[in-house]
């Protein structure tokens, strides 16, 4: 059976939302390394991929290996339930057809508890390669949702090219076209908000904004993101969390 | 202008 505990209900609300609307629907694999996610969206041009590890929880039990399958709105519903500060207990048996939820609250000695239907979902487990990536930028991950945003009033796509020198953000559209460039440079006093771009080749590649906007839902895990380009291959955007990863890969747009 | 790529043959079906 799983019995997992998590310190603040915040850190799991804030992944779910970040991934619910690419993928409404997909399968928990919980075993004695963690809970994972994998799951492409349904136009199969976006995956995600996320890993909450055992040590983020206090107790985790999880014997053999359980597939949960869970509607992320549903689970929305009922963490909407919780309170950022409340401990979440999630359980299931091994075979389950539900998922047991409880909130605490140790200050006002508020115990509340859920269980949600789990279904049936056929998902394929996909490989992923280590990649040898051309290019990685971390970057500040509030300045990459400013750039998606404010890029995606002027088209649907942004091309991303990485030299030595920085990263740089351009996009046409039909009122005009826009670009922003970040230099790498390296904050001492507060290094979350350097830019730093590891290079082994220059690349260059064009991406769906309506899909970077929609990965910058979450934004609010970790304080910088890290983007991994090769030429031909998906991109990787990344975002760490103490205790695990959400990841989000993205095919790019291929010139006709 | 650009055509969407997908992520199939990018993964292999394990």
């Amino acid at each position: 059976m799983l019995e997992a505990r998590i310190e603040q209900a915040s850190v799991l609300k804030r992944v779910i939302e970040a991934i619910k609307d690419l993928v409404p629907d997909c399968n928990f694999d919980c075993n004695d390394t963690g809970i994972a996610l994998q799951a492409m969206d349904n136009s199969h041009v976006a995956l995600v991929a996320m890993l909450l590890r055992a040590d983020g929880f206090s107790p985790y039990r999880c014997d053999r290996n359980i597939a949960l399958g869970i509607n992320l709105n549903s689970l929305t519903k009922v963490l909407r339930c919780a309170q950022n500060e409340d401990m979440i207990t999630l359980k299931a048996d091994d075979a389950p057809d539900s998922l047991n939820l409880v909130f605490e609250n140790t200050e006002n000695e508020r115990i509340s508890e859920y269980d949600i239907k789990l279904m049936d979902i056929d998902q394929e487990h996909l490989g992923i390669p280590d990649t040898e990536y051309s290019a990685s930028i971390t970057l500040p991950t509030a300045e990459f949702q400013r750039i998606c945003r404010d890029l995606s009033q002027l088209s649907e796509s942004v091309a991303i090219e990485a030299t030595k020198e920085g990263v740089k953000f351009s996009c046409s559209g039909d009122i005009g076209n826009g670009s922003v460039t970040l230099r790498t440079h390296q904050n001492v006093d507060k290094p979350e908000l350097s830019t730093k771009v590891d290079l082994t080749e220059p690349v260059n590649l064009t991406f769906s904004l309506k899909y970077l906007v929609n990965f910058c839902k979450a934004s609010s895990l970790s304080q910088t993101v890290t983007l991994s380009l090769s030429n031909e291959v998906p991109l990787l955007v990344e975002y760490k969390m103490d205790n695990g990863y959400v990841r989000f890969y993205l095919a790019p747009k291929i010139d006709e | 202008s650009a055509q969407q790529g997908r992520l199939d043959g990018f993964f292999k079906v394990l």
